[in-house]
């Protein structure tokens, strides 16, 4: 197949109630199937609209609300792909396995992949030094079943949360990939997006074409919120990304879509309703043969050409989401700046249509380790505005602007070629590709 | 050519090579 239709289904997943104590395997089966009754109708309309494969969110099944004892009874033996299982054909073959023979027969029944996040759990002993009290590993787990209703893919997450308790680490990050008819699909779960192993691996080692990414994303504005995340790593990484959130607005989960390299396909974003919604979208299935395949970017190229630019301004520090950022206020309606904090040299180049005395731009400069809620090493050059005209509130999540930017140049002198250009809107809305561009030098700007 | 209402524009880079061998903080039974 040339091309292909994905389907995503961002879940408001039906959450089990906390307990102390383990449920029965009975009740925590009744409340998996209550969400997989969702589950199926979003399957079943998808598969009605031509779609080839849906990707259901991280922790869909049974939600998050888990201490290692109180999810043992959602778990399942998952067994390796290479047993060639069709569970709806054979659901006893592995023990007690009645949530992944649900699926199978979802995908085999409707003529479709279904993708979707499940526990798995596989016993030790003591011979094996890591492993755990009770005698069990217990896994946060991505399951594929091909349209067959076959299981022919298993992940299990590397990079955990905090809160993750109820699971355990593999061994070793898991590099999975299958072949379809659409091409080679990779599949790695929420966090994992931000890692070299497994996520750039499967990409530029493994050369899949399209990557699955069940999510159960909390939105952190302004730079770490899933849609505009998920859009900037498809467009940096070159790859179709089909990820699918789980959609609770209190806990802010929210941000699904189906994202090609050179252009966001569909998304979803919606703070308002507690309603589950499903995308559709055609892709190419092998986006490196095509002409409109972006060609790669040197990131410092345009940066490390030019001479910083020159201000008599101050700078000042500001955190955002607990980094610590060099800023400089943009104080006219045009201008140059150039702000650095260590290696990194961000320059921009802006010109507004007004300059607004209620509203405040800066922009941003980090070069460090990110330590909170992970640990992972940043670059970052940001123009943002401030949530309000105090410097203080510089890196505060904001959701409106009236100020307008009639042009816009920004680059850094990166030193990774991993970087990911985003750019929101007012309204939280993602800038259509006919807006912005990135050029092969490095400059995030304006369309002109 | 439209003059956008911009919130936020980043370019976010991610050095790999300065990572701690594993990014989340889980339970760390592993470590």
């Amino acid at each position: 197949l040339d091309t292909f239709i994905a389907a995503v289904y961002e879940h408001a997943v039906i959450l089990p109630n906390r307990t102390e104590t383990p449920v029965s395997k009975d009740e925590a089966l009744v409340l998996m199937n209550k969400n997989i009754d969702v589950l199926e109708k979003a399957v079943k309309l998808a598969a009605t609209q031509g779609a080839h494969i849906i990707v259901t969110p991280e922790d869909g099944i049974y939600g998050w609300v888990f201490t290692r004892e109180t999810i043992y009874p959602y778990l399942e033996d998952i067994p390796d792909p290479e047993v060639n299982w069709i569970p709806c054909r054979d659901p006893q073959r592995f023990g007690h396995a009645p949530v992944q023979e649900r699926l199978s027969c979802l995908a085999k029944d409707n003529s479709i992949y279904v993708v979707a996040n499940i526990g798995d759990k596989k016993p030790c002993n003591a011979s094996d030094p890591q492993c755990p009290r009770d005698g069990r590993y217990q896994y946060n787990t991505d399951v594929v079943f091909d349209s067959e209703g076959r299981l022919v893919a298993r992940y299990h997450k590397y990079n955990l949360f905090a809160p993750e308790v109820q699971f355990d680490f593999p061994k070793a990050s898991e590099l999975v990939t299958f072949d379809t008819p659409f091409g080679k699909l990779g599949v790695f779960t929420c966090f994992d997006i931000f890692s070299h192993d497994p996520a750039v691996v499967v990409v530029d080692e493994l050369q899949v074409d399209s990557v699955l990414l069940p999510t159960a994303w909390y939105n952190t504005l302004p730079l770490l919120s899933a849609v505009p995340f998920h859009s900037a790593w498809a467009k940096a990484l070159r790859v179709n990304l089909l990820a699918a959130n789980t959609h609770n607005t209190t806990m802010h989960m929210t941000g699904s879509g189906i994202y090609a390299p050179e252009a966001v396909k569909v998304y979803h974003y919606d703070m308002e309703t507690e309603s589950g919604q499903l995308m559709l979208s055609e892709l190419k299935s092998r986006p490196r043969r095509e002409p409109t395949y972006p060609e790669a970017v040197d990131w410092r190229a345009y940066a490390s050409s030019i001479e910083p630019f020159l201000s008599e301004q101050s700078e000042f520090q500001g955190m955002i989401y607990f980094d610590k950022f060099t800023f400089t206020e943009l104080k006219k309606n045009r201008g140059n700046y150039t702000v650095c904090q260590k290696d990194l040299c961000c320059h921009l180049t802006y010109q507004m249509s007004e300059k607004r005395s209620d509203e405040a731009f800066v922009l941003g400069a980090f070069d460090g380790l990110h330590v909170v809620e992970g640990q992972y090493y940043l670059q970052i050059c940001t123009l943002l505005k401030c949530q309000t005209t105090d410097l203080g509130t510089c890196g505060e999540p904001v959701g409106s602007a009236f100020t307008t930017f009639e042009e816009f140049s920004l680059s850094g002198t990166f030193g990774t070629s991993y970087v990911f250009p985003q750019l929101v809107l007012s309204g939280s809305q993602l800038a259509p590709e006919r807006h912005y561009e990135v050029s092969r030098d490095g400059r995030l700007r304006n369309r002109s | 050519g439209a003059p956008l209402p911009v919130l936020v524009t980043a370019l976010y880079g991610r050095v790999f090579e300065k990572d701690p061998p594993r990014l989340g903080q889980g339970p760390g039974k592993l470590q």
